[in-house]
Formats: C-alpha cells, structure tokens, sequence
C-alpha cells in the first residue's frame, strides 16, 4: 500500500 | 514543534508589515505586483484543500486569512495605489514560473489526483514566486527598508520550516521530499538577498546593492 503524506503545514 | 510555530509566526508577520506599509505609504512603490498575484495562486492552489479537508482549526484559518489578505493586497495594488511606474520596473516573465511549475507538478506529486497536484503545484511555485520581487530589486538597486523586512519575514518562514521537517523526520519519521525540496530550492534563492539584509539592513545602513 502506498503512503501518502498529510498535507497539514501552511 | 518551535520551527513551525516560528516559521509560521513569520509568514503571518510578513503579510502584516506588507499590508501596513501600503495602508500607511498609501503606496506601493517597490512591491512586484506579480510576485504577489503569484502569491494569490500559490495560496488558492494549496490551501482550497481546505474546503475537503480539515486539519485543525488554527490550520484554517491561517489558511483562510493567506487566501483572503493575499487577494486584498492585489485589489489594493490594483484598484486602490495603483502605480504605472512600478509597473514599468516588474518585467518578470511570469507564465516561464507557472508553466515551469505546473510541468514539475506533473511529474513530481504524491499522486495523481487533482489534489495532490495542486499540491505540488504550488509547492513548486512559490519556491519561485519571489522572483519577480528579487528581479525588480535588482533593477532598482535599493528598497525601502519596510520592503526589505517583508522579504525577509517572508524568506524566514520557508527556511525556518527546513529544521521543522528534519525534527518531524527524527520524532515522527514523517518526511515530506516534495516539501523539504522546494523548501531548500526557495531558500536558495532567498540567500544572496539574506546576505545583503544580514549586512546593510540590519547593520543600519539602506538597502543598497553592491
């Protein structure tokens, strides 16, 4: 399965 | 974690002095236009996620107040302080940045999803973004020293996210590759205008090139 990243900084 | 909150403090301060130095000025003598609509694309690409995607509620409305105080600085220099002199100066060729950028998020995202290559997108284009800004320096040779404390609050933010990210790699094992490379590639370009800051700004001298 693929990790992706959180998108959770400005 | 502390980079992060600087960084961010920083970005938030940066518009501020911008916005106060054109409310006070009653001019926008110096600031590229375009580096600032830039900016409003930068904004509108990566923080719409906003509409499908929360994250917290200091994440938000640091988003919305990016996306909204970045279109008001654009009505202002347009509509309000309008400056055909600066115009003049801010030649920048603009669509070579954002075309450059949409390619590079064509090929580098996380996926490809609309989301993500917004993402991208923006990633790779406000790395570039101060560009016209920088150019426009140049040309004039000297900057109010307001101006230069706006790019460099501005310049600061991205840099101070470089040490975040290697925090966040060591206590969380979270590594952003897309992030932490146009993070540096950004801060590259900021550093000849960090030396001469350090050096003359700060020292205070006005900021002159050499």
């Amino acid at each position: 399965e693929e990790q992706t990243i959180v998108h959770d900084e400005l | 974690n502390i980079f992060r909150a600087a960084g961010d403090l920083s970005h938030l301060i940066s518009i501020l002095i911008l916005l106060n130095t054109i409310q006070k000025s009653r001019s926008i003598a110096g600031i590229s236009l375009k580096t600032q609509i830039l900016y409003v694309l930068v904004f509108l690409t990566r923080y719409l996620d906003l509409t499908y995607r929360y994250v917290s509620i200091y994440n938000t409305l640091m988003k919305l107040f990016f996306i909204s105080s970045s279109i008001y600085i654009v009505y202002l220099m347009i509509y309000k302080f309008k400056n055909t002199e600066t115009e003049q100066i801010d030649t920048f060729p603009i669509e070579y940045l954002i075309g450059g950028s949409f390619i590079l998020s064509l090929i580098f995202n996380y996926k490809f999803q609309f989301g993500e290559i917004l993402w991208s997108f923006s990633l790779w284009l406000e790395s570039v973004a101060i560009l016209p800004q920088l150019f426009m320096l140049q040309r004039t040779g000297e900057a109010r020293t307001l101006t230069t404390h706006y790019i460099f609050a501005l310049g600061a933010y991205r840099t101070l996210y470089i040490p975040n990210w290697i925090f966040r790699w060591i206590s969380e094992g979270r590594v952003d590759y897309l992030a932490i490379f146009t993070g540096i590639v950004q801060t590259i370009i900021y550093s000849d205008f960090f030396y001469i800051y350090y050096h003359r700004v700060l020292k205070g001298f006005k900021f002159e090139l050499p």
